[in-house]
């Protein structure tokens, strides 16, 4: 584990906790995309279905426990909680979050590292999260309006993985053997989709002005 | 997972 692994899912860990706060505090969801959550929960499932057979660290197994429980409170709270529920910007968030996952399904079945159950989900989550973040991206960019904590939501998801790349071009250089293909393609599709937004947030951190998305 | 694998990222 390096610095920039550990601050990637640090910044991870805090965008999730940053969400839960708006929700909790605010109890609304607006400029939420619940489609994007939903999608989270599902690349976790995918991905730490391994949690009980495959042992890598005491670090590993909390943050992946964490991370499934986190996401599935949040749907739980999009979907489920009388009052939450009704703050959901349903005629915003009309992205065809399905393409998605079938997209990154056939994709996974087409290039993985070894056809087994297990490997397969492996790179559907890979697929699946690189894509995740764009129900949500649409939907912001639809009502233009970014609210506080939601901008700082999507900006700690777009740091963790920039820190992730860091994380790769380290390891390139420090490990022997890191086999990396998919997981770095993957990487760096996903954080070339927040460039547009970076742009953006950081103008209105230089203006000291309110975030805007241009329509 | 094999050593130096991105498997053991989460």
């Amino acid at each position: 584990m390096n610095i920039f692994r550990f601050a990637g899912d640090m910044t991870h860990l805090i965008s999730i906790l940053v969400l839960l706060l708006k929700i909790y505090a605010t109890k609304s969801c607006s400029g939420i995309s619940r489609k994007t959550q939903e999608l989270y929960a599902l690349v976790f499932l995918a991905r730490y279905v391994d949690i009980f057979t495959e042992f890598i660290s005491v670090y590993n197994t909390i943050m992946k426990i964490v991370f499934i429980a986190s996401t599935l409170a949040i749907v739980w709270c999009m979907r489920g909680h009388r009052v939450v529920r009704r703050s959901y910007d349903k005629e915003l968030d009309t992205f065809r979050h399905y393409f998605l996952i079938a997209a990154s399904l056939v994709l996974a079945l087409l290039v993985h590292e070894k056809f087994t159950f297990q490997e397969i989900l492996w790179a559907f989550s890979i697929y699946l999260e690189a894509v995740a973040i764009l129900p949500q991206l649409v939907l912001l960019q639809r009502s233009g309006n970014v609210d506080n904590l939601t901008g700082q939501y999507v900006f700690f998801l777009g740091a963790y993985r920039g820190l992730y790349i860091l994380n790769w071009i380290y390891r390139y250089f420090t490990e022997p053997h890191f086999s990396r293909w998919i997981a770095c393609v993957s990487g760096l599709v996903q954080t070339a989709l927040y460039a547009d937004f970076f742009y953006y947030y950081f103008l209105s951190w230089k203006n000291n002005a309110k975030l805007k998305l241009p329509a | 997972p094999p050593k130096g694998s991105s498997h053991d990222e989460l």
